[in-house]
């Protein structure tokens, strides 16, 4: 139910200076619970009322449009210095609604839901039109290009044996008979180069992340053989502090929805 | 307007802009 029934809210302008630190807080809180699919930035404020609280304070009933980044959500890399996913690269918008309360003129994030919905495949070909699709990611060929992308960085690795955590996008380009993917890995407890039986591996107490760019290029009547390339960043581990107001991923991951563009909080 | 007495009635209609501005680009 809407806070505080029977009172009248005051309107605010959407670019109002309050609007907008309203809004950063409730950015930060999002993207500070997102554990899956790409951090996200403000675009737009879309509606804006604030409702008196009783005893004291007041809420920010909020509606924003985001955009995703090229930052996976468990890159450390601060939003700021994400870039925005552009159209050509088939952007991701989110569509948040917000319950923010202000109090001794500090904002805490009292309800977020979001959902995050891709560009649509004619707006893509109005701006690019040779550009490739989000694919989704349980089709075959993604999950093939991600096995063997995964496969070859624990092949290449000296380190710790990575395992899958999700998929977070996919294109497929049908001229060149290449799949694009980029997903999230996590370190276990195995080394890579002694691995036997992936399955007995555990994921590390102190987790530790990290997010690969791979593409697979299917044998084809031009290239006799098949070709993967991949590029994994492995994130410095996360010190917790006990205290800390910073979600930590839980220990399993969730099973995403097999949606295209993960669902956002 | 219909408002509480104790609220002050603004004298004009007051625009309030919604939606605000975009930060990037809308898809």
């Amino acid at each position: 139910a809407p806070p505080n029934l029977g009172l009248s809210y005051r309107a605010l302008d959407c670019d109002d200076p309050e609007s907008e630190q309203a809004a950063l807080v409730a950015m930060d809180y999002l993207n500070k619970n997102l554990f899956r699919g790409y951090k996200h930035t403000l675009n737009q404020i879309d509606k804006v009322k604030v409702w008196p609280r009783r005893p004291m304070g007041e809420v920010f009933e909020m509606e924003i449009d985001t955009l995703e980044t090229t930052c996976h959500a468990l890159d450390p890399t601060p939003v700021a210095n994400c870039s925005v996913r552009s159209m050509a690269e088939h952007a991701v918008e989110g569509d948040c609604d917000f319950h923010v309360l202000k109090q001794d003129g500090q904002f805490t994030v009292l309800f977020a839901k979001c959902d995050s919905s891709p560009d649509s495949a004619e707006d893509l070909r109005k701006v690019c039109p040779d550009c490739p699709l989000l694919a989704p990611v349980n089709n075959t060929k993604v999950v093939r290009a991600v096995e063997a992308a995964l496969t070859a960085f624990n092949t290449q690795s000296n380190g710790s044996y990575f395992q899958l955590v999700e998929v977070s996008r996919a294109q497929l380009v049908y001229l060149t008979h290449t799949t694009y993917v980029e997903f999230a890995i996590a370190a276990t407890d195995c080394v890579a180069k002694e691995v036997t039986d992936p399955a007995k591996c555990n994921l590390l107490a102190e987790k530790q992340y990290g997010f690969c760019k791979g593409s697979l290029t299917e044998k084809g009547p031009l290239n006799g053989n098949e070709k993967v390339a991949v590029t994994c960043t492995v994130f410095p581990i996360q010190p917790q502090p006990d205290n800390s107001p910073v979600a930590t991923p839980p220990a399993k991951l969730p099973e995403a929805p097999v949606v295209l563009g993960p669902l956002l909080l | 307007n219909v408002a509480q007495p104790s609220v002050a009635v603004a004298a004009g209609p007051v625009v309030h802009l919604c939606p605000g501005r975009i930060r990037h680009f809308k898809i």
